[in-house]
């Protein structure tokens, strides 16, 4: 059986807005390290990866591996009725057809119980190849986000470009075009708005804008989000949880 | 005009 809880359903809540825009039903899977999740949006442009450490919850117990073939939106229909600040807790026995979520209020002597439908999803995995990627960039979360809508004014496509110089962030569209560069740097006092670049080679990637303001909904789960580029290659987008991350691969426009 | 590539194009299945 699965038994997690978390002292702030807001962890739950955040990562559930994270990637419900981008999956409809997909299985979560539980161990005594934690919970995973790898799915696919639905026009199979996105790889979403979630992994959730046992570490993370203030008590974890999953003596037996346990699938929890879920609705994404059910889950973050039912996630609505907790509190941010909820002790939430996960439960599902053995072989049972159902998760039963459970938000407590300390304060104020109120449980809510609910119990949420599993299904069985035949679902398929990935192999997501080991890489060396010829860029990586961490950097403010929000300052993407607000880079990628500004952007998203101007065309449905961006194109990133990194060199040693920095990353460059451009479109076009018929009303004209745009570009923001940022060049490396630290900040002492704020880390997250520091700029750190490593290369091995520049790379230049276009991505489309939409999916990219779906995956930067992540932005309120990491103060920082870590870019990987190779070339022709999809991107990998970070976003680091205390004992975990949540990680999108990103299908590049390629020219024919 | 670039085309949108899928994931499945990269990443083989398990």
């Amino acid at each position: 059986m699965l038994e997690a809880k978390l002292d702030a359903a807001s962890q739950l809540k955040k990562i559930v807005e994270a990637i419900r825009d981008m999956l409809g039903e997909c299985n979560i899977e539980c161990n005594e390290t934690g919970l995973a999740l790898q799915s696919l949006d639905k026009s199979h442009i996105v790889l979403v990866s979630l992994l959730l450490g046992s570490d993370g919850f203030s008590e974890y117990r999953c003596d037996r591996g346990v699938t929890l073939g879920l609705n994404i939106n059910s889950l973050a229909t039912v996630l609505r009725c907790a509190n941010n600040d909820d002790i939430l807790t996960l439960r599902s026995e053995d072989r049972a057809n159902e998760l039963i979520l459970t938000f407590e209020d300390s304060k104020a002597d109120r449980i809510s119980e609910f119990n949420l439908r599993l299904m069985d999803i035949d679902q398929e995995y990935l192999a997501i190849p080991e890489t060396e990627y010829a860029a990586t960039v961490v950097m403010s979360a929000a300052v993407l986000q607000r880079t990628l809508r500004d952007l998203s004014a101007l065309s449905e496509a961006v194109t990133i470009e990194i060199d040693k110089e920095g990353i460059r962030f451009s479109a076009e569209g018929d009303l004209g075009k745009g570009s923001t560069h940022f060049k490396p740097c630290v900040d002492m006092e704020n880390a997250e708005n520091s700029i750190n670049i490593t290369l091995s080679e520049p790379v230049s990637l276009s991505f489309n804008l939409q999916y990219f303001s779906n995956i930067t909904k992540a932005s309120s789960l990491s103060s920082t989000v870590t870019l990987q580029m190779t070339a022709g290659m999809p991107a990998q987008i970070e976003y680091k949880l205390p004992s975990g991350h949540v990680r999108y691969y990103f299908a590049p426009k390629i020219e024919d | 005009p670039p085309k949108q590539a899928t994931i499945m194009s990269f990443f083989a299945k398990k």
